[in-house]
């Protein structure tokens, strides 16, 4: 099993740590401080990064796609270019693959899900997070979350995924709804209406290990006023999302980008 | 007495809220919801809303000038510009009032302060931080502030705080710091000296009352996992940032801005 994810989101909103979180390990090296001389990169770059993890006793080999410096820049108005340039050259090397005489279609590199990260500022969302998502959500399965949620009360949270979910609509924008079987059990139905009901979902990472005040050591974000804990659904919808990503939907995930957004990329690419 | 404070910072960085805060009233009306298919504005707006206040028996004439837009656009390069003109288009009315044969210098409306916003993101400056100040630098008292820093730990701020200082350095970025007197007494010398070991000021805002969990009713933010007090100096720097603006050195922030920040922009206008 593979899965290939891409995280696009401003620098700052907790990317990273989000990612070393779903997995549970560290995924990225310790973070190389710039100093204040350093040269800033002008263009959006793509980094890759790839562990194998045990999840649930199934192997799975993760590959996260990064896209350090998007929305970081004076001027963004082309930072969503290398993403998508990213996002054809896989399916133009799957298609590649898929011509030959001699293939071997073991490998799967084209993007899965992509986690778009929303700055949490409590209004709507900002003209480039639905310049970008225009862009992106007929590639790839679009998965908005809202970064850095603990910044909100949870009646702001409401009120904010309401106004996000009224923006996606107006702007026409498809995000990532795994689709309902005739033959899936009650239980499964209603876990997978809950965690769909909590889209976008509002979350916090953490790999630190904190104790609570009742002396429980979780992974969360110790505050003078508190302790937030990442995998308690009362605080965040964090376990939400990995059920989503790496438990319940991992299949679809991966059928729908074959069969659906591949194959549409292939039939424009092929009659244009 | 009337003190011109301008605010600048993207849009959901707790801008409102703070001055509202500050001044322990609403200053603006319920934030007019824009619904998904409103036009956004093209450029960077600039508004001003007075307010008469008691300052600790004093009475004092607060004007804002807010200036939203900046920064929420895809490209930011000239969202500064607005800002600037506002703040010499005041200069240029001072100007032409001082030069009357007829005059009544007894309305200032120069900008005495400007609150800067950063976005907490745990990194450092922002491409459009950096550029933005170094264009305000040497026109208005320029007062750096974390926003919404209930969103970082204590850790993360001390780090933060040490990266920005870092980064204005560098940068040869001015920010205000008030004068030291001969005459000043211990105590006052040692609470200045407090107040700016303090800068950038993490800061939260908040007009809300909740109830803390040993029961008081204090302004701040109420999470499932703890309340932040706004003016608990534990807590954030709210309390040190109304100190330098209204209580300790709201005569210097006026004074620099006529004896300095004026003086340099008329030599500049009369012998260009
Ligand atoms: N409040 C809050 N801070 C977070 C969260 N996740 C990460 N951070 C902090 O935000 C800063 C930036 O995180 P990082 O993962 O490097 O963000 P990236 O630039 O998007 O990759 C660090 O100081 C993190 O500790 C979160 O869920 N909530
Ligand atoms: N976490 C946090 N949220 C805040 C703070 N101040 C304001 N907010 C929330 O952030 C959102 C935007 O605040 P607002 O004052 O409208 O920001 P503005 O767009 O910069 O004027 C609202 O939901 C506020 O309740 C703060 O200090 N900390």
């Amino acid at each position: 099993f593979n899965l290939n994810l891409m995280v696009v989101g401003e620098s700052g909103l907790g990317k990273s740590t989000l990612v070393s979180t779903l997995f549970n390990m560290p995924m990225y090296g310790p973070k190389e401080k710039k100093d204040p001389g350093a040269e800033v990169p002008k263009t959006v770059n793509v980094k890759t990064v790839s562990a194998e993890i045990d999840e649930g006793g199934v192997r799975l080999r993760l590959t996260v796609i990064d896209t350090p410096g998007f929305g970081d820049f004076v001027n963004n108005s082309d930072s969503w270019k290398p993403i998508v340039e990213d996002i054809d050259r896989r399916f133009d090397a799957y298609l590649e693959d898929e011509n030959k005489v001699h293939r071997s279609m073991s490998n799967d590199n084209r993007i899965h899900a992509c986690i778009y990260f929303i700055q949490p500022t409590g209004h709507s969302l900002k003209p480039l997070d639905i310049l970008v998502m225009k862009k992106l959500h007929q590639k790839v399965n679009l998965v908005p979350v809202i970064a850095k949620s603990d910044t909100m009360t949870e009646e702001e949270i409401i009120t904010f995924k309401h106004r996000i979910l009224e923006d996606i609509k107006h702007q026409e924008i498809e995000i990532f709804e795994p689709p309902r079987y005739e033959n899936d059990d009650e239980e499964t139905l209603v876990e997978n209406a809950e965690i769909m009901a909590s889209v976008p979902f509002a979350i916090v990472g953490s790999t630190q290990l904190v104790a609570t005040p009742d002396g429980r050591s979780v992974r969360g974000r110790s505050y003078p006023w508190g302790v937030i804990e990442v995998d308690n659904e009362e605080h965040c919808d964090f376990v939400k999302l990995r059920q989503l990503i790496i438990r319940n939907h991992l299949e679809e995930l991966r059928e729908r980008t074959a069969n659906v957004l591949y194959e549409n990329y292939r039939t424009d690419k092929l009659t244009s």
